[in-house]
């Protein structure tokens, strides 16, 4: 379970990689602060994670592990929102995830993070240019990828 | 692997399918 949930995570973290946004983005631990979660969303819907939002996201958090947690925590409740709201994917009970290990670079709960993000980006209305550039990665990134939406949908659907 | 390739479900055409339907997708329902 834990090498599936590492996989999860590199397959993911290639998917990041992917959208070239201008911030570092060699590891987990540039995501461990939410700023580059943050922008991926916002260039998903700008309409629902809009710049008043993404305003709140604080930039210059460094070391900081309580901005940092602060930050996650604003990007997983307005996903978790989104999903619900937007997009009617009903996350199950357990999807509470712990914000203070994603800081600390937890590779499981990192990727269930990202796992919602993708959700977010293969369902919103610029799907088509999302789902083709994932189409364009390497086959075994797409299986994993594919894999960690059918496990949403499964979720979803009991 | 020709076990795999049964039905035309090749690794590829597996991957084409998913990522096709989610296009085709109509918007508001679940993944």
């Amino acid at each position: 379970e834990e090498d599936k949930r590492l996989k999860l995570c590199e397959s993911l973290m290639i998917w990041v990689k992917s959208f070239n946004v201008c911030l570092p983005c060699e590891s987990i631990g540039d995501l461990t602060n939410g700023v580059l979660i943050a922008e991926i969303l916002h260039g998903i819907d700008p309409a629902w994670f809009d710049s008043s939002w993404k305003a709140r996201i604080k930039m210059d958090v460094r070391d900081n592990k309580r901005l940092k947690v602060s930050n996650l925590k604003k990007v997983l409740e307005r996903t978790k929102d989104y999903c619900d709201e937007v997009l009617y994917l009903r996350l199950d009970d357990d999807a509470g995830l712990d914000t203070s290990c994603i800081a600390d670079g937890d590779t499981g709960e990192m990727g269930r993070l990202l796992q919602m993000v993708l959700a977010c980006a293969v369902n919103c209305d610029r799907k088509q240019g999302y789902i083709e550039a994932i189409m364009g990665l390497e086959e075994s990134v797409q299986h994993v990828l594919m894999a960690a939406l059918q496990e949403l949908l499964n979720k979803n659907e009991s | 692997d020709p076990a795999n390739m049964k039905g035309g479900a090749t690794s590829e055409g597996v991957l084409a399918n998913f990522f096709n339907s989610l296009l085709n997708k109509k918007p508001g329902t679940p993944v």
